[in-house]
């Protein structure tokens, strides 16, 4: 089995910079057990940013992961 | 953006501010006159006006901190996170942080413009979220544009009046 980021091609720490974006600035349900909430909360920013809903970290979302920011978050409370 | 229903909003049509503490980056007459141009632009499209206040507590507390500084929400340094604001409400209600590790600036020279992120953040104070369009001042990622045309957006009009009705005059 292949690790969650090397199955997106990415490195761990890209991986766990992306984990920490979508926790804070898309927070869903924390009883969720869904296999892929990654995915499902990677959706929602690229939903929220108007780019294709893909589920995969691609270099477009890296760059607006990059922007500096409002610290509030895009969804929910 | 939510519907109006849903979010939080001033009652008083005239809400307090005091600015408890100052960036080094810009000379405190300076952060003055952008927090209340940032006010203004907001308060010319509806029948809410902003008082400042020297002392004591105000509806909305502006302030410049770095790293932790209270409210469960830390900074990180330069980059990032540049502000946050809480919507309407008693207690940390309305109150607007801003991330002292930024290089901040007043729309000339390099750094953060602060008119921008200031406006953007009490946009928040006042009851509003985060907008998907990129026209929007609401819209949650930072782009340098032009500072002598900055301007709310049809859309954040829209939202602002929305909440609070149209400006009288």
């Amino acid at each position: 089995l292949l690790l969650p980021w090397e199955a997106g091609g990415l490195s761990e720490p890209q991986w766990k910079q992306a984990q920490e974006y979508l926790k804070r600035f898309y927070p869903s349900d924390s009883k969720s057990r869904a296999p892929n909430r990654f995915g499902a909360q990677l959706k929602e920013m690229q939903k929220f940013f108007r780019l294709p809903e893909t589920g995969v970290l691609d270099s477009r979302v890296i760059i607006i992961m990059r922007k500096p920011r409002c610290g509030l978050p895009d969804i929910g409370e | 953006y939510l519907p109006s229903k849903h979010r939080p909003k001033w009652t008083s049509k005239v809400v307090t501010y005091r600015i408890v503490s100052y960036t080094r980056d810009l000379p405190r007459v300076t952060v003055n006159q952008l927090v209340a141009k940032a006010l203004n632009m907001w308060s010319k499209e509806i029948p809410l006006s902003f008082r400042r206040v020297i002392l004591g507590t105000a509806d909305i507390m502006i302030g410049f901190a770095r790293g932790a500084h209270g409210d469960f929400y830390p900074f990180d340094g330069p980059g990032g996170t540049l502000a946050h604001a809480f919507e309407p409400g008693p207690g940390l209600g309305g109150d607007a942080h801003f991330d002292e590790d930024e290089r901040w600036a007043d729309g000339r020279g390099v750094g953060i413009n602060f008119l921008f992120v200031a406006t953007h953040e009490l946009g928040h104070s006042l009851g509003l979220g985060h907008s998907s369009d990129p026209d929007s001042v609401m819209y949650p990622t930072y782009g340098a544009g032009d500072s002598e045309n900055f301007q709310l957006s049809p859309g954040d009009i829209r939202e602002i009046q929305e909440l609070y009705g149209k400006s009288s005059s």
